[in-house]
């Protein structure tokens, strides 16, 4: 049985919105820590791993395992239906085959529910090996949403490489080629415009644009975000929630 | 030239 309030709809709302993109039918696992959802998207490119923390919840209570199937834009469909400042409750049983959600305003006079139809999706689970990285950058989300937009405007791949000097994301295409670089800093005035290099070794990986900007489409969760990088592996882009986490394992395009 | 890889390629199945 779960059952999960949260006080405003806008922080579930964003996140949906945010992966609803790149998902299609995915579970999400709730047990007593909080909803889980480990998917691949559908180019199988960038798995998504979404964290949600009981303690994010004004209430909360799953007290044996539910496992929600549903088609992540149906939810967002829902979740459409609810005003920002909405009270949103999840409510499912064990066993059950719907998620009823409950959207109450504010002033309690108005209490909309709907009931999600839950589906069996078995789904492929991947072991996600422990990694160390050669390098972690912290920086704004925006700069880096910004940064990465500028450059696929030239090509549909970026190079991103990141040494003691700072980071510097380059593209190359027919009309030319450009690179922005970088220098870690810290800014006193708004600490989400520092970036914070720490390194190992010097790495540099290539990645397809189209689905960064994807992944970018998180920056209306968090103000920064994490990017660690290390030769020949998927890069860990990492946006963090009040209580958990949007977590994006992007496949680099490895030089044959 | 680089080739994309896909995520199966780097982490297994469970």
């Amino acid at each position: 049985m779960l059952e999960a309030k949260l006080d405003a709809a806008s922080q579930l709302k964003k996140i949906v919105e945010a992966i609803r993109d790149m998902l299609g039918e995915c579970n999400i696992e709730c047990n007593e820590t909080g909803l889980a959802l480990q998917s691949l998207d559908k180019s199988h490119i960038v798995l998504v791993s979404l964290l949600l923390g009981s303690d994010g919840f004004s209430e909360y209570r799953c007290d044996r395992g539910v496992t929600l199937g549903l088609n992540i834009n149906s939810l967002a469909t829902v979740l459409r239906c609810a005003n920002n400042d909405d009270i949103l409750t999840l409510r499912s049983e064990d066993r059950a085959n719907e998620l009823i959600l409950t959207f109450e305003d504010s002033k309690a006079d108005r209490i909309s529910e709907f009931n999600l139809r839950l589906m069996d999706i078995d789904q492929e689970y991947l072991a996600i090996p422990e990694t160390e990285y050669a390098a972690t950058v912290v920086m704004s989300a925006a700069v880096l949403q910004r940064t990465l937009r500028d450059l696929s405007a030239l090509s549909e791949a970026v190079t991103i490489e990141i040494d003691k000097e700072g980071i510097r994301f380059s593209a190359e295409g027919d009309l030319g080629k450009g690179s922005t670089h970088f220098k870690p800093c810290v800014d006193m005035e708004n600490a989400e415009n520092s970036i914070n290099i720490t390194l190992s070794e010097p790495v540099s990986l290539s990645f397809n644009l189209q689905y960064f900007s994807n992944i970018t489409k998180a920056s209306s969760l968090s103000s920064t975000v994490t990017l660690q990088m290390t030769a020949g592996m998927p890069a860990q882009i990492e946006y963090k929630l009040p209580s958990g986490h949007v977590r994006y394992y992007f496949a680099p395009k490895i030089e044959d | 030239f680089a080739m994309q890889k896909s995520i199966e390629s780097f982490f297994g199945q469970k």
